[in-house]
């Protein structure tokens, strides 16, 4: 039942954004953290046929059904999560990289992530002043159930504090992190591992680059739906 | 992982040499003088990797990581910004059909590239952490077998390691939109080449008219998670001189266990 099928026309030479009439699911198999059930994954197929030609392009993404919220309690100043509506107690890992010389694999990764699996962890944050992480990274933390806090590419000690103060405005080519920082989120964005995005390791960006990317990362206003019954207010997960 | 059913990834038999060693241009190199073999001062090359990864690869410095041979292997801000400027070289076979489109993608250069394929240059903008996608359709050879040459330029601003050392050495990294580790932190020394390369996947796709970028999956709850919804936004490419009339599907299968899948 869960197939779709859209008849559309694009225009010679250009590019479209095209969205496909939401799929209904029943009950789905939702994707929780290590610890808290099962990491259900399911494989998203997308295909275009051309007429008169045949197939002309395929895609795939193995996706979870899963709600991931967060916010700074009050009283504790700490960032409390929930998953699927059950909060969850956060057991953390510090990641910075694979290898110092970027000799990075996907067997490296099962091992590396798997032990944090084993060592009872549910989330991996990724330090600022190291990489975006690699989508296979990202599928072994989707198995293993790892939530993962990506930051991007601004530290304290090299972005505005240490002594002397470095580089306080951040990076010279604001436009160029920003044209960086969009192109990760749509490399990154459908792994259901993906908790937090963070602006930066004990710093907070530039603000130009700050607002920019609170604006690019903001839930869509067309998520915030209010159910026809009124019961519930749809999020995006 | 996203899959291009379509995708062929380049990570053997690529070649390297610094580029002050080598007398040849890019438009040479892939056409009438291309490197056929790892003899010097063209290298066995790592790619997906980095230049220094690729030269403790070929034991031409020793491996940084033990004892204090890190010392032993030059600083970029001792050595000069060519000293690891690098070519990375190597040849790929595809052959299209009628109406098919081929692009070149980089998941990852570090921190700017000149490409070169079959004598025609392409120059990828700067920034570590973005993805380069070249249609290169029209410059294949028609028997299908091309050459490519890709010459890596370290980060603008690769900065100078203080004798004291510290975190993030004297900071000029942070100029660039690239990892800040490598001046050395309180947990690893300097990386001499900042991680200059082509450190993640190369690649060819080929496609009909139509492609497919970068599908966004999001999913909205109700009623405490028995129902859900699945949206599905791409974005669709036709690189053809007519409207191409397509059926655009998706499919949702629930994978079990590895690789069985329930339909």
């Amino acid at each position: 039942e869960h197939v779709e099928t859209q008849y559309l026309s694009v225009p010679a030479n250009s590019r479209v954004q095209y969205t496909f009439p939401e799929l209904f699911f029943y009950k789905p198999n939702l994707w929780w953290p290590n610890g808290m059930g099962k990491q259900s994954l399911y494989n998203v197929i997308i295909n275009i046929d051309v007429k008169e030609y045949g197939e002309s392009d395929s895609w795939s993404h193995l996706f979870g059904f899963r709600k991931i919220e967060s916010h700074i309690d009050d009283a504790t100043g700490g960032r409390l999560f929930k998953v699927n509506g059950e909060p969850i107690f956060i057991r953390g890992g510090n990641w910075i990289l694979s290898d110092g010389l970027l000799r990075l694999s996907k067997k490296r990764y099962n091992a590396d992530i798997k032990f944090h699996a084993d060592m009872n962890l549910n989330m991996i944050r990724c330090w600022g002043g190291g990489l975006a992480e690699r989508p296979e990274f990202y599928h072994y933390c989707d198995y293993y159930g790892l939530l993962v806090w990506q930051e991007f590419w601004i530290t304290g000690d090299v972005d505005g504090r240490g002594d002397p103060i470095s580089n306080p405005n951040g990076p010279l080519d604001h436009d160029l992190f920003l044209f960086c920082a969009r192109d990760t989120v749509k490399l990154l964005r459908n792994h259901p591992s993906l908790a937090l995005w963070v602006g930066g390791n004990e710093q907070t960006p530039p603000d130009d680059i700050n607002t920019a990317l609170k604006n690019d990362l903001r839930l869509h206003p067309w998520f915030e739906t209010v159910d026809e019954t009124n019961k519930s207010v749809g999020h995006l997960s | 992982m996203a899959e291009q059913h379509r995708k062929t990834v380049l990570d053997s038999g690529w070649l390297a040499a610094r580029s002050t060693e080598v007398q040849f241009t890019g438009i040479q190199l892939t056409t009438t003088h291309p490197p056929t073999s790892p003899t010097s001062p063209w290298m066995q090359a790592l790619v997906p990797g980095t230049v220094l990864g690729t030269l403790v690869k070929n034991k031409v410095v020793p491996d940084p990581f033990y004892g204090l041979q890190n010392e032993d292997i030059v600083d970029i801000a001792d050595s000069g910004r060519d000293y690891y400027t690098f070519w990375f070289f190597t040849t790929f076979d595809c052959k299209l059909s009628i109406n098919q489109h081929c692009d070149l993608n980089f998941r990852g250069i570090n921190y700017y590239a000149d490409v070169y394929l079959n004598g025609h240059e392409i120059t990828l903008p700067k920034g570590m952490f973005r993805r380069h996608s070249i249609d290169v359709t029209d410059i294949l050879h028609p028997d299908g077998s091309n050459l490519l040459a890709v010459l890596v330029h370290p980060p603008d601003h690769p900065g100078r390691i203080p004798p004291e050392g510290g975190q993030g050495g004297d900071h000029e990294i942070g100029k660039d939109v690239a990892t800040q580790y490598v001046e050395g932190w309180d947990w690893i020394a300097p990386i001499r080449d900042r991680n200059t390369g082509i450190w993640d996947e190369v690649s060819i796709s080929v496609t009909g008219p139509v492609k497919i970028i970068d599908p966004h999956l999001v999913s909205s709850f109700f009623d405490n998670y028995e129902r859900a919804y699945l949206h599905t936004t791409t974005e669709l490419e036709n690189k053809s001189s007519w409207t191409a009339e397509c059926s655009l599907s998706i499919q949702v299968i629930m994978e079990l266990e590895d690789n069985i899948c329930l339909v």
